[in-house]
C-alpha cells in the first residue's frame, strides 16, 4: 500500500479547542460551530467521538491567530452550551499522511501509529478520510515525527 | 461555499467499535489497529479525541461482515490493551458531505449540523478532512438525513 502515499503534510500554527463534557443531544454541534462560522473563522480538523453517560467531547482546530476570538465566542456561549470545561492548546502540531484512494486505513494507519510509538510520540487526536490520516501531536515532536514517518513510508529521497 | 459540494455519500453496512477508556500513552493506537490490519481487515473511519485524566476512547468502523472477526481480535487483546469497555454498534450509518477544497469546514459543517439538528437527528461521531465531513448517526435516520442534507445544500435536482 506504500505506493499510494504521496507525502506527509504538517502544520504548527494551529490551536486546538476542546469542549469537554457537552450534552450528546441534537443541535449541540451546531451550537458550537455556528457562532464560530458566523464570525468567518476558518476551522480545520473537527473530531467528536461517541458519548458515554450522555456526554462527549467536541474538538476542533483553528489558525492560532484566531485563538483569542474563538475563546471569547465559546466563553460567551457557555450558558447555552453547558460544557464542563474548555481546553485550549496551542502547543500542537498536525501531521497527516496523504495518499490517494486509501481504501483501507488500517495498514497505513497502523504503520504510522507504530512509527510514532517507536519514538514514544503520543498521538493526541486522530481523524481519517479516504485521502488522509490526520494526527495531532505535541508541537515539540513535529520534526521527529515527520522524519520518522518519511522513513516509515520510504519517502526519503 | 455551496458550489463546492459535489454530493452526499452514505453507507449503512458498517459496524462501529469503540474501545472506551484506553491509556493515552504512545503505542496504544498501534496495539489496537495493528492486529486488525494483520488480519487484512479493511478499516474505514478512525476517530480519537484528546484524553481526560489520562484515558481516551478509540473508535473505528469496519464492514459489518467483519464484525465477528474484529470482536474476537479485540477481546483476545484485552489484557495487553487494558480498556474499560468494548462498545460494538452495528445500527449505524455513515453520512458524508463530499466537496472539493473545503478550505474551511466551519461553514459547511455548521450547515450540516443545523440541518440534522432541525430534524432532531443526533450526531454520534464526527471526522473531517479537506474533501469530506463524515458523521455517524443511527441507521434508522439515514434516509431522513440524506434527504435533509440534499435540501440544505441545494442538491435536489
Ligand atoms: C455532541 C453533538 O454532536 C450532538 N450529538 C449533536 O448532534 O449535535
Ligand atoms: C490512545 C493512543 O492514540 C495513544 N495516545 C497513542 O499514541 O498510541
Amino acid at each position: 500500500e506504500n505506493a499510494l502515499i504521496s507525502g506527509i503534510a504538517f502544520n504548527k500554527d494551529q490551536t486546538k479547542f476542546t469542549l469537554h463534557g457537552v450534552e450528546d443531544t441534537p443541535g449541540i454541534a451546531y451550537k458550537i460551530l455556528g457562532p464560530v462560522n458566523d464570525k468567518d473563522i476558518s476551522v480545520d480538523v473537527i473530531v467528536q467521538n461517541i458519548s458515554v453517560n450522555g456526554k462527549t467531547d467536541f474538538t476542533f482546530t483553528v489558525d492560532s491567530e484566531d485563538e483569542e476570538q474563538v475563546k471569547s465566542i465559546l466563553k460567551s456561549k457557555q450558558s447555552g452550551l453547558d460544557y464542563i470545561d474548555l481546553l485550549i492548546d496551542a502547543d500542537i502540531a498536525k501531521v497527516s499522511i496523504v495518499g490517494a484512494g486509501m481504501r483501507s486505513h488500517a495498514g497505513i494507519a497502523s504503520k504510522a501509529f507504530e512509527a510514532l510509538s517507536n519514538e514514544s510520540i503520543n498521538i493526541q487526536l486522530i481523524s481519517t478520510s479516504e485521502i488522509k490520516i490526520t494526527m495531532v501531536i505535541e508541537d515539540k515532536y513535529l520534526e521527529l515525527a515527520v522524519k520518522t514517518l518519511h522513513k516509515a513510508f520510504n519517502l526519503d529521497k
